[in-house]
């Protein structure tokens, strides 16, 4: 779960 | 589209009811593909993986993928989909995914952050079932062997593991002439 919110952050312009 | 936290429950709630995924489950993102956001149609990523819903005039298409066989992900300009390799021995099995499919309104500028993402949770997780696998063989201990292989069981029924937890189960309770668990 950790791995995949971290990946998913490093691009908050697509993702958040 | 929604992160983590950010969620709100009713659309996390829809999805999970949608692919009939376990109550308790956590969406860690969510992207509604609906127009009145009813989530219903939407993408969501999981810690089991990344599951997609949509319904056209009464059909519902269905798909998904778990972590733990996704191999690597790449981009398909021409088709402008996203293909999805969980075996490099079998291409049928691998999936095409177009790119609005995944995310809405997804432009051609952030494909690269999404295939980043998406292929370096693919290589961070691992198979855990294969990982037991790999304790069962390593272990002598008979009660220990027991455990492990229950565990694969009962926790990845799906995975290439299951034969040989089968396997071990009933010859460890032949050697310890346990008739019934054996049976």
């Amino acid at each position: 779960k950790d791995i995949i919110i971290k990946e998913l952050r490093k691009y908050p312009q697509v993702f958040d | 589209v929604y992160i983590s936290k950010n969620i709100p429950s009713k659309k996390e709630h829809a999805a999970i009811k949608v692919h009939e995924l376990p109550i308790k489950s956590e969406i860690l993102w969510l992207c509604d593909r609906t127009f009145w956001g009813s989530a219903e149609d939407n993408t969501i990523i999981t810690d089991v993986g990344i599951f997609y819903h949509e319904s056209t005039f009464g059909d519902s298409f269905y798909w998904s993928i778990t972590w733990e066989k996704l191999k690597r992900v790449e981009f398909i300009e021409g088709r402008d989909s996203f293909y999805f390799i969980y075996s490099e021995e079998d291409e049928d099995q691998n999936a095409l995914l177009s790119r609005d499919s995944f995310l809405l309104n997804l432009s051609l500028e952030f494909v690269p952050h999404v295939l980043s993402a998406l292929n370096s949770i693919a290589s961070q997780i691992v198979d855990k079932a294969e990982i037991l696998l790999d304790q069962l063989f390593d272990s002598t201990d008979i009660d220990e062997q027991i455990n492990i292989s229950h565990e694969i069981i009962n926790n990845y029924p799906d995975s290439d593991s299951v034969y040989m937890a089968h396997l071990t189960l009933c010859y460890n309770y032949r050697i310890k002439e346990d008739w019934n668990n054996l049976l």
